[in-house]
């Protein structure tokens, strides 16, 4: 369970990079 | 496949998985909500990015 938050706290960040990178 | 989304719009997409978060964290890592969700999160960097592409990588295996 603790790497299941860990996992989607990582895919949050990686979201928000595409976010970021479709900004461009 | 190439992407389907124009920029604005797979931002609006991604913004709408990313608001399931919150929720999904208090589930089970088991529950199908989050089968369901990343699912459609990975349709949503096809439809925003085209496949294959690094992002679509780099989130499969995270």
């Amino acid at each position: 369970q603790n790497s299941f938050i860990k996992t989607l706290h990582n895919k949050r960040s990686l979201l928000e990079g595409f976010i970021e990178q479709l900004k461009i | 496949i190439p992407p389907s989304l124009s920029s604005s719009q797979a931002i609006e997409l991604i913004k709408k998985q990313m608001e399931q978060i919150d929720k999904l964290l208090q589930l089970h890592c088991d529950d199908p909500e989050v089968r369901k969700w990343d699912n459609l999160t990975e349709q949503v960097i096809i439809r925003a990015f085209g496949k294959p592409h690094d992002n679509l990588d780099v989130y499969s295996s995270a």
